[in-house]
């Protein structure tokens, strides 16, 4: 319930009105949401319970480790209802070929892989903020600094997904173990993007923001 | 060197 209440509101992409459409627009306006993703991103990881429990440098830890698993469900949550298209806005919803000619054809595919498995698995909303602030307690972030209270922040998450799928789906038991079976895909998943994003870079092919090419450091 | 980091600042005077 808290998650819920703490979700922000999905942002929307600014594409620049002056520049004409391009492969590079799209790979500028995409980069420019992700990065203000990202800022929305921390503010958000105070409200889940026992974040602000961790010492700074473990609250530090677990988002350099883990924002990108957070940012792909963002994605794959709202391209739930399309077959084959990538929402990452209400007004940035990219094909396939959009994907490849920008170059991103390799994390369409990763993105539309998770993307398909929750929709087979009739994800909800409850499920899908749970699984984000668990992508960030079991980012196994290395060098933390309180280990226990890593340990009883992930804890905490994982009763809240027991106590939910318990009341609200007691018919399907095993349904709890089967989202937490979905982590190492949503894991492998955020190194492709990782890996993407880092090859956007390095080739020069479009401008990042500090903060983004931070993060994306701290990945690599 | 963390300190020296967006990420720092952003978490540390709260958004």
């Amino acid at each position: 319930s808290q998650l819920l209440v703490s979700e922000p509101a999905p942002l929307r992409a600014a594409p620049e009105p002056a520049t004409p459409d391009s492969d590079l627009k799209t790979l500028l306006t995409l980069c420019d949401l992700l990065n203000r993703e990202l800022l929305v991103m921390i503010g958000w990881a105070k409200h889940i319970p026992g974040f602000t429990g961790l010492s700074l440098v473990d609250q530090m830890a677990l988002l350099q480790s883990g924002w990108m698993e957070t940012l792909v469900l963002n994605v794959v949550w709202r391209s739930q209802g399309s077959a084959d298209e990538l929402q990452f806005a209400e007004n940035l919803r990219l094909s396939e070929s959009q994907c490849r000619a920008a170059g991103l054809h390799d994390l369409y595919t990763a993105l539309r892989h998770l993307s398909s498995k929750y929709q087979q698995m009739g994800l909800n909303q409850e499920e899908v903020l749970t699984l984000k602030a668990m992508a960030l307690a079991n980012s196994d972030a290395e060098n933390v600094e309180g280990a226990e209270a890593v340990q009883r922040f992930q804890d905490g998450l994982h009763e809240a997904l027991q106590d939910y799928e318990s009341s609200q789906r007691p018919s399907e038991p095993h349904r709890a173990g089967r989202l937490l079976m979905t982590l190492p895909l949503l894991r492998q998943t955020a190194l492709r993007a990782v890996r993407c994003f880092s090859r956007l870079h390095t080739d020069g092919r479009v401008p990042m923001h500090k903060l983004f090419l931070e993060m994306l450091d701290a990945k690599i | 060197q963390e300190k020296h980091k967006i990420l720092h600042k952003l978490l540390q005077n709260g958004n």
